[in-house]
């Protein structure tokens, strides 16, 4: 059951140094675990420290650079045993113009071996992909959907005006 | 294999509704509050029937449309999700594979629901859905589904919640 | 003791049902004592029905409703017990384009009476402001300011590429 | 009465800054992890000294600049707020109020640092400062100052707590 952990525990934290540093522009970060001789006694410890930046607390990064922090320990958890379908729900609320389309461009990438769903209200983020579906509530309280939405209808401009189908 | 389509009714703010997807990387948008995040669910709902992963419900029965401003509260959701499956990650000899769940409100049983699986139509037992499932590596646990809110839930998650999730990939 | 919370729950859940409803466009939403007659021995609840959908538990909401319900329980408090000055962080992050500016649109409205400083990345709700400040960080993890940057560089276009002063 | 301007010296991560604020809405807005919500808990280091409201930090002297990636760190804190008083909000006669709070490090210390607060460049006790402010109605209590991430706390706390915020208005 160590063992099992351990091995685990290397190949992710290995993933989780490589994609920080990726999505972060050169930040350095780091799985530590608590208790190393017996894993399963402590927890598992984020350490991080943005690219110019010392080593920080987790609770002193600020909002975007704790984004940051998550969505590169969720890519390494998906590197680690690949799916062939992601749904993300809007996992760029706290992010920057910036940080927001280095994700989405993340994505892009990686949607070249597996399929990705992704709810965002963000332009930088709907400009990326292959195809935007569009979700409204015209009637008092149900739901409908329309395909393939155009940027300029998308919310950074106004929600969309549609035609329900 | 990816997900061709989401086929709803009654599910949530969803009264009759086909989803098509296509490969690689599509988006989701729209207003607040229109549903965007019931899709989400709507797969949790399928996928993940052991999964501990709330689906923003108190009991099953609440992801059953309520009749929104002026309807009539209906009586069972449906949902199915259907996958192209031409490179057989399902051992099911098929191009095409429908996974769908069926609740419906039912006061006389224990709990107050009945819930059916069914595999391409034919109904099946939960522990088939699971087999199937691991076998095509598709899981509602782990991250393969971040739901709205998980992304800041990591940081401020307990280092030994935190290290649990690498547990259940071990 | 009793009667003083009783005074101050009446005003502030009549704010509340006001401004929501005003932010939600026709919303329904209250604020509810657990325990009318012992309030300490209870908490407070909070009820919301959006506009044309039946009540629902505060979990059920989405990303959005939530964010709506919260503002107008904060403006509901900030009312009830004015100050000179006002400082929010964020607030816009799980609002669509309508719901950021309604929001911007109303702080606009107070800042006639009071002062209201807001940090945002969202460019609808920049444009309400009647200034903008530009924070970079240029040189190694030290921070500097820039006063009225124009909205062309605001974030959703691209972070203040600005000449530091 | 109105903030006019933050005088920060060694304050997180800015070294020497002096940020004007004009009456009515201003916005703030930059990167990630530029230093934008480091003003708000600047504020807060001066209008809070009881407050719980975390500064985010461990402990104070963690809000002293460590720095940055190549610079040495500093050995003091200087925060001072600039209000503008012509409406005597305030009571001291003058045109503007400048409440000042200094920390530095101090290993001889229990604590590890030294606290001081200041009216207009005067050195004062921490009661002259709490009455001060109650008398213009700021207060670091309360949501006239919104962190980041309150706004997903307040749908989320117990009720009790949320029903606590009233407690402190009574
Ligand atoms: N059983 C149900 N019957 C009818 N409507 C429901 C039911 N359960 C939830 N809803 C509706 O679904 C809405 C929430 O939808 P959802 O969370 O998907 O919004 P969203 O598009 O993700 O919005 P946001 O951008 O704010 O996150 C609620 O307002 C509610 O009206
Ligand atoms: N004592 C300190 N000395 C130097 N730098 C510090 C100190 N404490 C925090 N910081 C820096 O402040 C940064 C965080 O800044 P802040 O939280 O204000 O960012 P922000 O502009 O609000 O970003 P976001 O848009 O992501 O919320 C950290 O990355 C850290 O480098
Ligand atoms: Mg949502
Ligand atoms: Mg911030």
């Amino acid at each position: 059951r160590k063992d099992g952990l351990m091995k685990v525990f290397a190949a992710i934290s290995e993933n989780f140094h490589r994609i920080h540093k990726e999505l972060s522009g050169g930040g350095e970060a780091e799985l530590v675990l608590e208790n190393e001789k017996n894993p399963f006694e402590g927890g598992l410890l984020i350490k991080a420290r943005p690219r110019h930046k010392k080593l920080l607390r987790l609770e002193a990064l600020s909002g975007g650079e704790k984004s940051l922090v998550s969505m590169a320990f969720i890519f390494a958890l998906q590197q680690y045993d690949p799916s062939p379908f992601y749904f993300l729900d809007e996992v760029d609320q706290n992010l920057d113009a910036v940080n927001a389309e280095k994700i989405a461009q993340a994505i892009k990438e990686h949607s070249a071996v597996a399929q990705f769903i992704q709810i965002s209200l963000r332009k930088v983020t709907l400009k990326e992909s292959d195809h935007i579906v569009g979700v409204t509530m015209q009637d008092e309280g149900v739901s409908s959907v329309v395909m393939e939405v155009g940027i300029s209808e998308t919310p950074e401009a106004e929600p969309p005006k549609v035609e329900v189908t | 294999m990816y997900l061709k389509e989401i086929q709803l009714e009654n599910f949530k703010s969803f009264k009759r509704m086909r989803i098509p997807f296509l490969k690689g990387y599509s988006t989701v948008t729209g207003p607040n509050g229109s549903g965007k995040s019931n899709i989400a669910d709507a797969i949790l709902f399928v996928l993940g029937p052991r999964s501990s992963r709330v689906i923003r419900a108190g009991k099953l029965t609440d992801l059953i449309f309520n009749g929104g401003r002026s309807k009539r509260p209906a009586k069972y959701t449906r949902v199915s999700l259907i996958f192209d499956n031409k490179d057989r990650l399902f051992p099911v000899d098929a191009d095409e594979v429908k996974l769908t769940r069926y609740v419906n409100r039912s006061p006389s049983v224990e709990g107050g629901y009945n819930s059916y699986f069914y595999i391409n139509d034919r109904r099946s037992k939960l522990s088939e859905f699971d087999s199937l499932l691991a076998h095509a590596r598709i899981s509602a646990d782990g991250y393969n589904i971040v739901q709205q809110g998980d992304v800041a839930n990591i940081v401020q998650m307990g280092n030994v919640d935190r290290r649990k999730v690498l547990d259940s990939m071990a």
